[in-house]
């Protein structure tokens, strides 16, 4: 099983 | 609205100034300290210098990556990994990507930016979304 942990952070913006 | 958010725009808006004939170190100095002395002071610089370095102004902005570049170099550890989140990389990809703002931001802020992320990618080694997003506008031809 996948266990996210929470993330302080936004996905990477693609130019 | 607190304090330290109202005391730090008001120090940001002296240091980015488009009439300043020349650098205000009072109010840099202030801005770095309280930065790092204040429980939020990262995170709510980090806002402020993101709103500033995409002004439309290119005084202000220029003024704006001047004081980023400075907290880079004064502020510690803490600030490197605020800047080094996508979050805030995300606000100086914008600038130069012709997706977003890169079309209308002048040349000199753009090559700013470009400067300060290739330096940040060996100066902050440990600080890897820097890294990713330099790479990706490598890649994207962007750089």
């Amino acid at each position: 099983p996948v266990i996210r942990g929470f993330s302080d952070d936004e996905p990477l913006v693609i130019a | 609205m607190d304090v330290v958010t109202t005391s730090l725009e008001a120090l940001i808006q002296r240091v980015t100034n488009p009439q300043n004939q020349k650098p205000d170190i009072a109010a840099i100095e202030a801005f770095c300290v309280m930065l790092t002395k204040e429980s939020e002071g990262v995170q709510i610089g980090t806002k402020l210098l993101a709103l500033h370095i995409q002004s439309s102004n290119e005084t202000e902005a220029l003024q704006a990556l001047a004081l980023l570049d400075t907290c880079m170099r004064r502020c510690g550890p803490s600030f490197h990994a605020e800047v080094g989140k996508f979050r805030f990389l995300n606000e100086m990809i914008r600038l130069v990507s012709p997706k977003y703002l890169g079309g209308k931001t002048p040349a000199i802020v753009r090559q700013k930016v470009l400067q300060l992320l290739n330096m940040w990618t060996k100066e902050y080694p440990k600080e890897l979304k820097i890294k990713e997003a330099y790479e990706m506008l490598k890649k994207q031809g962007v750089i």
